[in-house]
């Protein structure tokens, strides 16, 4: 897709490492999902098991629905859920080694896409950001 | 911008009219704010004003912050909070008639922009999605 890569400059910096990704374990509580997405802003965070393996991806309306009943919101149940039992396991992702046409086709319904090694094992993301910077510089031109 | 002009069809459709777009008003409480992005699921909303000016932005992360004390979420507090003590007034807006040029530089570091007529009234929003979609199709040719 030839138009795409001419698009997309510095296809090597477009990744976001894992050390850089803000995420929770799949058995972490509620209570500490909330406080983790509170601090760092981000709207939707990947959930990884405890061999590092992407499993989910979490979101605090979702967390503020797990404890809602028909009248009140029961914030004292945050402590008793936890995130596996409420992530959302239909997850934009690609395998190593990915085109960027994968990407291209993924960002379009997806703020961002997680990428895996062979093994499974989550690497990292690459967001809309990162693809429209690398957009604009060229459309500047 | 020729490049610009060409990447995105179908600027016509590219405005998500005010009656769809979910808001809250400046004088509304956090509680009443909470239920609203809750229930929509996104992540940012805009806040009008009763004239349906643009006044600023809502996020979760913000509510659940204006509780957060030094141990505990004060969730109690929510009615007491009102929208526009809280609500982020740095927004990436453009007035009519806007250059698709403005817009590429915009959803560059923000997931949409809001747009506003001569007279300051709210008219809907540009998203990153709308502008992915018109450039994606014409990549694909
Ligand atoms: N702390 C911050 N500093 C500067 N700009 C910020 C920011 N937080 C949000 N933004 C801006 O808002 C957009 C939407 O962020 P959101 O958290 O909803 O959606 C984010 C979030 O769900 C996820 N994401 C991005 N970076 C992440 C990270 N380091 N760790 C975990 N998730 C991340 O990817 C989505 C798309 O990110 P993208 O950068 O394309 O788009 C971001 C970025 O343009
Ligand atoms: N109910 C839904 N149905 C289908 N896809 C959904 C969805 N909710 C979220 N998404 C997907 O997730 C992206 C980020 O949504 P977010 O709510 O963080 O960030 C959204 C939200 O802050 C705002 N937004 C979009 N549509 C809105 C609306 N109708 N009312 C209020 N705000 C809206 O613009 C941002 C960027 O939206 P964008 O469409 O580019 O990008 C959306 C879209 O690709």
């Amino acid at each position: 897709l030839k138009i795409a890569e001419m698009l997309v400059e510095n296809q090597d910096d477009l990744l976001v490492p894992v050390n850089q990704v803000a995420h929770v374990r799949e058995d972490n509580k509620l209570d500490h999902a909330l406080l983790v997405l509170t601090n760092v802003g981000f709207s939707v965070i990947p959930v990884l098991d405890n061999q590092s393996q992407l499993k989910g991806l979490i979101s605090m309306p979702a967390i503020i629905r797990a404890v809602t009943g028909i009248k009140d919101i029961h914030f004292e149940k945050l402590n008793e859920i936890e995130v596996r039992d409420i992530m959302d396991t239909e997850i934009a992702s690609l395998r190593e080694p990915y085109e960027l046409e994968d990407i291209l086709h993924h960002v379009v319904s997806n703020a961002f896409v997680s990428i895996v090694n062979k093994e499974g094992i989550f690497q990292g993301i690459i967001t809309r950001s990162g693809i429209l910077k690398g957009t604009n510089r060229i459309a500047h031109e």
